[in-house]
């Protein structure tokens, strides 16, 4: 309790302090939560995913934040999230009754040497820290580097673009790690994976015009989840599928998810305010998690009661 | 760590797909090191762009040519981040 009681959730924190915070969280709830190591980074960072578990081989839910290393509030609001689940099992009936049906998978950090790289020397970096052969230009977008529509007009061939698509599917051991996790997994039932900004829940796809079979429960849940989230500070989001609500995105978690067998599939864009962008005052990670929190709560809650 | 000292992100308003294009094309010109923090998507959306110092009077020159409605959403980058990396020293500390 004193390692992640006395630790400020209302500051950015770099890629050390949150490991460390971990760690703490698991001598703290060590019946509920444990750490899986589901790869290494392309910098040779681990990759960690929290498991909070009541035990038994649950179906899972699926929760990653920081794919985008510059968008901090991501991370933070992941941070927040975890301590939050993990308190809140055995005292919120709702959350309780979540965990008691499922489990939630949480990655923190899912671009590593990126968060690390904007600590350290570009705040503003978005993508991987892999090398590109015969490019000077380093680092893939680990948001177009998945196996659904890849290498399509919505991500860039050059090693130079902030959404180059990679080598090839997956060529990103951030990227694999994930993959492997949830393919081997074999029970993933949702796949959530938080962004920021602009205050959007997406949904597939983002490579087709074509309508998922599932859309219209999707964009039902989305309503729910967008005003879920409303209600508490008047956040608004606009929500519907990826490529109708922003632009086209090939190779994208959500798509590569959904045609994978996990129906429900979101991506969340945290909020902005239309001022800050990736340079959210620490003051607001608060604010955003707890009206993010609802918002997941919604979805998993829908999950629980929606089995398949 | 690599400074955005003078850097300005302005958010454009496009009216027509034709205003979007041409906001594309900003996009496609990689001298101009331009970073698109929210991309050219739909008229109603808005396209926020991180323009460095060095640049910015010849992107506002194009924008306004182009008779593209933008403002500065953020003055000079380096103040927010400066202020932002003061606050985790003072949380640090605390």
């Amino acid at each position: 309790e004193r390692i992640t009681g006395s630790f400020s959730y209302s500051t950015y924190h770099t890629i050390e302090e949150i490991y460390s915070w971990i760690d703490g969280l698991l001598l703290e709830y060590p019946k509920l939560v444990s750490r899986i190591d589901i790869g290494q980074s392309y910098e040779g960072r681990p990759i960690y995913a929290l498991k909070f578990s009541t035990g038994g081989n649950k179906p899972a839910i699926w929760i990653d934040t920081g794919i985008h290393s510059r968008e901090w509030i991501t991370q933070a609001t992941g941070v927040w999230t975890a301590k939050k689940i993990a308190s809140s099992y055995g005292v919120d009936s709702s959350l309780t009754d979540i965990l008691d049906n499922l489990d939630i998978i949480l990655e923190i950090v899912t671009n590593p040497d990126g968060y690390a790289y904007t600590h350290s020397t570009n705040r503003m970096w978005r993508k991987t820290r892999s090398i590109n052969a015969g490019s000077t230009c380093v680092g893939v977008d680990p948001n177009r580097n998945w196996n659904a529509g890849f290498g399509g007009p919505g991500s860039s061939s050059n090693p130079c673009s902030e959404t180059y698509h990679g080598a090839h599917p997956h060529s990103e051991p951030e990227v694999y790690s994930v993959v492997d996790f949830i393919l081997a997994h074999g029970n993933v039932k949702a796949m959530l994976s938080i962004h920021s900004y602009s205050q959007m829940l997406l949904f597939p796809y983002g490579y087709t015009n074509d309508l998922a079979p599932d859309h219209e429960e999707l964009t039902e849940l989305a309503k729910q989840t967008a005003n879920a989230l409303a209600s508490l500070h008047g956040t608004q989001y606009t929500y519907g599928t990826t490529i109708a609500t922003i632009y086209r995105a090939d190779g994208t978690a959500t798509d590569w998810a959904y045609n994978n067998g996990i129906k429900y599939s979101y991506t969340f864009e945290l909020r902005d305010t239309g001022r800050y962008g990736f340079i959210l005052p620490a003051e607001q990670i608060i604010p955003t998690a707890e009206e993010t929190w609802l918002a997941l709560m919604t979805v998993m809650e829908h999950v629980k009661n929606h089995p398949y | 760590q690599k400074t955005f000292v003078g850097d300005q992100v302005l958010r454009a308003h496009a009216k027509d797909n034709a205003q979007l294009d041409v906001l594309r094309e900003l996009e496609a010109m990689k001298h101009l090191q331009v970073d698109f923090w929210r991309g050219p998507s739909r008229p109603n959306l808005p396209v926020d762009i991180r323009v460095p110092n060095a640049v910015l009077q010849q992107v506002k020159v194009f924008l306004e040519s182009n008779s593209i409605d933008y403002s500065i959403m953020i003055e000079d980058v380096q103040e927010l981040l400066d202020q932002e990396h003061q606050d985790i020293q003072s949380a640090t500390l605390r």
